[in-house]
């Protein structure tokens, strides 16, 4: 049997379940609850999969992705590739309620947002720094490169690209620490 | 990665997502959650779907977006989700990744594709029935 009002989120992150439904509870939209319980991971980080400091990519920055939608009206608003913002779900509201668009990215995305109000930081802090530095520490192993060299199984870049493109078997990185 | 459906009293749903993406990501790349239809979906006339898990895959089928629109045909959630994940499963039969849904009624349910390391999935589910938010799983 089922009950409404329902909140229910990927993964164990009960504080951001929590927090979802008591804006439900208190007379709260949908949208409002949604965006509570994201933002609840964003500062607390959730399994490092959320928010700031976490998730290095290959220069060592650590950027946000993230996206609201609203069943009623079909409205949507999302940022990928935001750099130097924490409140990325907060972001992608502002995307959705402040422009016609419905996706905006990288470092535009991050001047978009500065106009709107949001705080410019550092993303990055001891735990990303560690996570990168053991990275490159492993000869940057695990990466995403292919048909390039040096042999990117082997060896950190820069890349150059192969001449001949050899078809390879798709390595899963993905886990329970570094997914989307 | 959070992703995030809310049913309100009245049926009204909207979804979410939020993550850091994958670690030692090429600079610039995006994964699925930002990507409507593939990281969530919403539409209050059939339900919200959630995805986590390898974006660079499940983005090219878009699981969330099928996962609504299989409710919209009067699916349950839990065969949306798995019909999603079949979906994907069909060309990579180890990706790493899961699905959350739910109805304009407050039904739910969820689904995940097996792959080493990972053969149970966790979420968490709030509504009347119980105070405290309450952790669920479901086998892949």
């Amino acid at each position: 049997h089922a009950s409404l009002p329902l909140v229910i989120n990927t993964w164990p992150f009960k504080n951001a379940t929590a927090a979802a439904w008591s804006v439900l509870q208190s007379g709260g939209s949908m949208l409002d609850a949604v965006q509570e319980g994201c933002a609840r991971c964003e500062v607390e980080q959730c399994d490092g999969t959320v928010g700031y400091g976490g998730s290095p990519d290959e220069s060592g920055e650590t950027t946000l992705d993230a996206l609201i939608m609203n069943g009623d009206t079909m409205e949507v608003g999302a940022v990928a590739d935001l750099r130097r913002i924490k409140n990325a779900i907060g972001v992608a509201r502002a995307v959705m309620e402040r422009t016609d668009h419905t996706l905006l990215v990288g470092e535009s995305a991050s001047v978009f947002a500065e106009n709107m109000g949001f705080l410019a930081e550092d993303l990055t802090t001891n735990k990303s720094v560690n996570i990168f530095s053991q990275w490159l520490g492993s000869n940057c192993q695990p990466n995403y490169r292919k048909n390039v060299f040096p042999d990117p199984s082997q060896s950190c870049g820069p890349y150059k690209p192969r001449a001949m493109l050899k078809e390879t078997e798709r390595a899963q990185h993905a886990n329970a620490h570094s997914h989307d | 990665t959070i992703g995030m459906i809310a049913v309100d009293q009245d049926g009204h749903v909207a979804a979410g997502t939020s993550t850091n993406g994958m670690s030692h990501k090429v600079p610039g790349r995006v994964g699925d959650s930002p990507i409507v239809g593939a990281g969530a979906y919403a539409d209050s006339s059939a339900g919200g779907a959630a995805a986590t898990g390898d974006g660079d895959i499940m983005m090219r089928f878009l699981p969330s977006y099928l996962a609504v629109e299989l409710m919209r045909t009067g699916a349950d959630p839990s065969a949306a989700c798995k019909m999603a994940i079949s979906r994907i499963k069909r060309h990579y039969s180890e990706f790493f990744g899961a699905i959350i849904c739910a109805n304009t009624t407050g039904h739910y349910g969820a689904a995940c594709n097996k792959s080493p390391g990972f053969s149970q999935f966790h979420f968490m589910v709030s509504n009347s029935e119980s105070d405290a938010p309450l952790l669920k799983s479901v086998d892949c």
